[in-house]
Order: C-alpha cells, then sequence, then structure tokens
C-alpha cells in the first residue's frame, strides 16, 4: 500500500 | 483597527465550512491588502491557504497589520446565528483580544452582534514555492465533489492520471475497484463534461481520498475547480472566489512502499 508523504518534505517553513 | 465587511454572510459561511474539518485553531493575518489564512492540518498532510483581498469587499479597512487568532468551530457557530444576506461586518481593535460580528438583516431593521474571544495560537508558516505543474485540469466543481465521494465508497486512495486522452481517477479496495474517466474534448457540446487540461508532461500520483472530501466541501464557493499537478510533488487543488480571492489546498502524494 502506498505510504502518506509529509507536507513539510516539499514546503519549507519560514 | 481592522474591519471588514461582507455584503452577504455565505461566503464567510462557506470559507468556514470549507476549512473547520481540516484546521481547528488558525491566525486570520489581516493587512492593508487583506485578509490570508494559511494552516496545516494535525496530521500536517495538507495545507489550506485562503486569501481575501480588500479591494474587493463592500467596505475594508486595517491600518496595522494584525493576526488573528481563531477558533474555527466557535467562528461557526457564531456565523450560524447569521442569515445567508445578513450584511456581515467582523472587527478587531489592534491589541484585541476579541473579535466583533455584527449582523444586519436584509432590511436593515435587524442588527445582531456578537464577541468572540480570540486565541494566542503559535503557527508555523510555510513557504509554498512557485511550481510549472506539469497538468493543470479545470472541471466542474460538482463532478470533481461526486467523483471523490464515489470512489470514497470503494476505496482510501485515488490514482489520478493526466495524460492527452483525459484524466482518470481510480481507486481499488477490498471489495472492489472502480475508475472515472472524463474525456478533455474543447469541441464538445455544451452541457457535457464541460474540462480542460492544460499538459506538459503525463502524470500519474496517488492521493488520500479522506483529504480531497475536505477540500470538496469549498464547491458552494465555485461552479469550478482546477486540480494542478506534478510528478512527486503536492497537488493543489483551488477554488475561486469570486473576484474577492480563492482557497487553495495543498495535499502530499503518497508514494509506494
Amino acid at each position: 500500500t502506498p505510504v502518506q508523504n509529509d507536507l513539510q518534505e516539499f514546503f519549507t517553513l519560514v | 483597527m481592522f474591519e471588514a465587511t461582507f455584503n452577504q454572510a455565505s461566503i464567510l459561511k462557506q470559507v468556514l465550512e470549507a476549512t473547520k474539518d481540516l484546521v481547528n485553531d488558525a491566525n486570520w493575518d489581516c493587512s492593508a491588502e487583506g485578509i490570508a489564512l494559511q494552516a496545516m492540518d494535525s496530521s500536517h498532510v495538507s495545507l489550506v491557504s485562503l486569501s481575501l483581498r480588500g479591494d474587493e469587499l463592500a467596505s475594508y479597512r486595517c491600518e496595522n497589520q494584525i493576526s488573528l487568532g481563531i477558533n474555527m468551530n466557535t467562528m461557526t457557530k457564531i456565523l450560524k446565528c447569521a442569515e445567508n444576506n445578513d450584511r456581515t461586518i467582523i472587527r478587531a481593535d489592534d491589541d484585541a483580544d476579541v473579535m466583533v460580528f455584527v449582523f444586519e438583516s436584509e432590511g436593515r431593521d435587524k442588527t445582531s452582534k456578537y464577541e468572540m474571544k480570540l486565541m494566542d495560537i503559535d503557527s508555523e508558516h510555510l513557504g509554498i514555492p512557485e511550481q510549472e505543474y506539469s497538468a493543470t485540469v479545470q472541471m466542474s466543481s460538482k463532478e470533481f465533489s461526486r467523483i471523490v465521494r464515489d470512489l470514497s465508497t470503494i476505496g482510501e486512495n485515488v490514482e489520478i492520471t493526466v495524460d492527452k486522452e483525459g484524466i482518470t481517477f481510480g481507486a481499488k479496495g477490498e471489495s472492489g475497484s472502480g475508475t472515472v474517466s472524463l474525456k478533455s474534448n474543447p469541441s464538445v457540446d455544451e452541457g457535457s463534461s464541460n474540462i480542460t487540461i492544460d499538459l506538459t508532461d503525463s502524470v500519474k500520483l496517488n492521493f488520500a481520498l479522506r483529504y480531497l472530501t475536505f477540500f470538496t466541501k469549498a464547491a458552494p464557493l465555485s461552479d469550478n475547480v482546477s486540480l494542478s499537478l506534478s510528478a512527486d510533488v503536492p497537488l493543489m487543488v483551488e477554488y475561486a472566489i469570486g473576484d474577492v480571492g480563492f482557497i487553495r489546498y495543498y495535499l502530499a502524494p503518497k508514494i509506494d512502499d
């Protein structure tokens, strides 16, 4: 089954 | 001093319906330009970004930038005290600990006023990079809601494929599978699926239907929805809010284990 990515892997904290 | 007037309460009601399932508490960042909200869901899988332009509202003023910490469920309950057509004013003084709501009936013969306590919210603000998407699909928001609802009866995830033929949504579950395909064909008659696809590369990505279901709560805001996809980046789902602004959702893709 596919594993859910975390959004913070794509967007950086500012 | 911050004060925004909406000709109808319905826009704010719909915005809250479109966000409250994803986000419990959020800062409403108000500036001279307008109102912005950015918040992630508690599992850090999706993000909602709301933008309302002050100059497109019935009236708007905000001298100093101010962040209003709002419990979305409380605000939803207060907005339920307004009729859809009530003129709605939201107001907060600088350094205020409450937001004031004023609802005026269409005939101006009834005025209601509510105060809601504001909260201190430590929010993490994410920078969203400018992204050229491989595929952007514009379609009916009702149709998108329908597909998400239908495929949720089959499985937990949806595989979205966009190629030059069109867009296909597919779900698999323990009891079976289902697919819905919409053809991209600008020459078809009016009244057909009315879908436009801007494609540079074919894409195929997996997403959790649970979050797409939350996003479709924004459908009353707009007849159309736009889905933007690229390989290995979050999906962007956008609903325009008339000329006033937009609500955008981002959802991280699922990857094969």
